[in-house]
């Protein structure tokens, strides 16, 4: 991927939907990852 | 187009044949999806395999060449691979080197890299389904049980991947797990690599996870936070993590560098587990020795 | 992208999308006509009332007529879809489904009705939201036998390419992005509300020509234009530096780069205009005007019941 047109900010969005998710127990555990969606969401904006 | 010639495999839901692309004169294999008798209509595993392979072109995931209905039955035109891993390390009349090891490694991540930046799960790695190519080239095959990573809310079932192969969050029944499932497979493919033999062969589930941890260490909410919630989690037994020297007695010929790109793909915390990038980019592959070209490979 | 099948195989410009319709109506026009030929000449005591009454009646769709019937299912599609409670992407690619196999086949070789349920189910298939045929039958009032007799047809007809990218996730990813470009100059409350009320005009945009002329991002910077102009312009000329020499995000003002960057800007919105003008058109369809449409179908597949 030589020019990614978005940088994932570390400092993290705001997205309630996501930060609810990312706290939750279960989530934790499996290994769930905003950043993963965010990178995601953001290569789909970006294709 | 095509010519069925001899059939070389049969599987639930398919019967394979290898054959040849008449106008080119290219060998294929013919992947001939059984459709009687699955009351469901298609089979999933066939409607997945045609899904993500009609999305990659990659040297390192087997080429889809064609998909045709005949006879009513639904025929995948797939690259012909008359060779796997799994052959490689049981023979052992076949010798391989570090360098080889390092070559197969470093294909196999490649073409992991790639499901995983399409944003696929392969979730079923393992070495036979890591076929060799007649040039050495090693592709990702069998995509029966891949998908996308999903919505961030879905559900994903646990129940996926050769259990020897099987990633600690999935032996716990995770249903948000991430590409790092397949990274684990990886790693214990790595570690088979080394061994030459399978290095966690439980014989069932529960047995699975105790193989796992009795090999590894048991993870503890410390290092792995939350793994107390898994409804499984206190029925297990306590194993401490082996030390870097016991590592090293198991894995005699690995470099440090390949003992820390194996701890990274096996690390128990999903969150922590070493990507794809992280691997490709480890000290392993630049230092002695140079992977084998695959031209050169066993 | 470009290496998706979406782009490979469903995507065209206007001409040749309505070229492709033009001969698929033509091909199922000339069966239809050759039936009610064989038709005639089976039945010489047909009366010349009788026979102008077929005339009449019997004759095939036009391609207009073809574009209304298929639009309604799809738009019926998702809307079914939601009674499921089917995930926004399974309603999004059963829509999808069903108006490709209609780039293929006419509706006077198989009607829309009888492959509504198939398209349902195989979308929900392939978006790992698997659902039995048993079960799947009991909600939608059918039988397994109907909806799995035409899956081999439709998986065929869509040239065996299942993978959708919708705009929806491009929406969720440049949600975030402007957050990033307009970093406190919007606020975020208000964007959860545009975010929202573009879900619903992408929705409605999967049922127009965009989803075969433009990108799915391109489509949803259309949907976000539409809901806010001024917002979505900002975005677009900070982020492609569409004003003349504007610093771009990382500050260095390479003038390669940022003319390479211009001028993709200025294109892009021109691209974007297009695009918000095509999901902007209104083409619903009048009841009577499908019954007519449905009633010629019938009448030219059956002629003996003229």
């Amino acid at each position: 991927d030589i020019h990614k047109r978005y940088t994932l900010t570390d400092s993290g969005y705001f997205d309630p939907f996501i930060k609810e998710l990312e706290a939750k127990k279960e989530y934790i555990a499996s290994g769930f990852r905003a950043d993963y969606v965010y990178d995601r969401m953001l290569t789909e904006a970006f294709m | 187009e095509y010519s069925k010639e001899k059939k070389v495999g049969e599987g639930t839901y398919a019967v394979v044949y290898v054959g040849t692309k008449y106008s080119t004169n290219r060998k294929v294999a013919i992947k001939e999806i059984k459709t009687s008798g699955f009351k469901d209509g298609l089979d999933m595993s066939a409607i997945r395999e045609v899904k993500y392979l009609q999305e990659m072109n990659h040297v390192n995931v087997i080429e889809l060449i064609d998909v045709f209905m005949a006879q009513n039955n639904l025929n995948l035109v797939l690259e012909f691979l008359p060779a796997d891993l799994e052959m490689i390390i049981k023979d052992s009349s076949i010798l391989f080197t570090n360098a080889d090891i390092k070559s197969w490694l470093l294909m196999t991540l490649r073409g992991v890299h790639h499901c995983h930046r399409n944003f696929i799960l392969h979730r079923d790695l393992k070495p036979n389904n890591l076929l060799l190519a007649p040039d050495g080239q090693l592709k990702l095959a069998d995509f029966g049980l891949a998908r996308n990573m999903g919505s961030p809310q879905e559900i994903l079932t646990s129940n996926v991947v050769t259990r020897w192969y099987r990633a600690p969050e999935l032996l716990f029944g995770a249903k948000h797990y991430t590409g790092a499932i397949d990274m684990w497979s990886v790693g214990v493919i790595f570690a088979e690599l080394m061994l030459r033999i399978p290095y966690l062969p439980g014989k069932d589930d529960i047995d699975q996870i105790d193989v796992t941890f009795r090999a590894l260490g048991t993870p503890t909410d410390r290092d792995w936070p939350e793994i107390s919630t898994f409804s499984t989690y206190n029925k297990i037994q306590f194993y401490p993590p082996p030390s870097r020297d016991e590592l090293r007695r198991r894995f005699a010929a690995a470099t440090e560098n390949a003992l820390d790109l194996m701890c990274g793909m096996l690390t128990m915390n999903p969150h922590k587990r070493w990507d794809p990038t992280k691997c490709l980019t480890s000290e392993f592959f630049v230092e002695l020795p140079e992977p084998t070209v695959p031209e050169e490979l066993p | 992208y470009r290496h998706s099948s979406q782009y490979r195989l469903w995507s065209f410009t206007p001409e040749q999308l309505n070229q492709r319709r033009i001969d698929i109506n033509a091909r199922a026009a000339l069966r239809t006509d050759q039936n009610l030929k064989e038709f005639k000449e089976a039945h010489k005591e047909l009366t010349d009332e009788e026979l102008t009454a077929l005339e009449l009646k019997a004759v095939p769709v036009t391609v207009e007529e073809e574009y209304m019937l298929v639009n309604y299912y799809a738009k019926m599609i998702i809307s079914f879809a939601g009674k499921m409670n089917l995930p926004t992407e399974v309603a999004a690619t059963a829509a999808s489904f069903l108006r490709r196999f209609y780039l293929v086949n006419s509706v006077m070789d198989i009607v829309p009705k009888e492959i509504f349920y198939t398209t349902l189910f195989f979308a929900c298939k392939s978006e790992n939201y698997f659902i039995g045929v048993e079960s799947f039958a009991k909600k939608t009032k059918s039988t397994p036998e109907s909806i799995l007799k035409h899956e081999f047809k439709l998986l065929e007809s869509l040239q065996f390419t299942l993978m959708n990218h919708h705009p929806y996730k491009a929406l969720h990813g440049f949600f975030l992005d402007i957050q990033t470009v307009l970093q406190g100059k919007v606020d975020l409350k208000y964007m959860g509300q545009v975010y929202n009320n573009c879900k619903k005009t992408i929705t409605d945009a999967l049922l127009t020509d965009a989803v075969y002329f433009f990108t799915p991002p391109q489509i949803t910077l259309a949907a976000l234009l539409r809901e806010d102009e001024a917002l979505t312009s900002k975005y677009l000329e900070l982020k492609f530096n569409i004003i003349k020499d504007a610093p771009n995000e990382d500050g260095n003002s390479d003038p390669i780069i940022d003319s390479q960057k211009r001028l993709n800007g200025r294109k892009l919105l021109e691209i974007i205009r297009n695009c918000k003008e095509i999901i902007s058109r209104k083409n619903s369809t009048k009841q009577e005007e499908l019954s007519r449409i449905a009633a010629k179908i019938h009448f030219s597949q059956n002629p003996q019941s003229v």
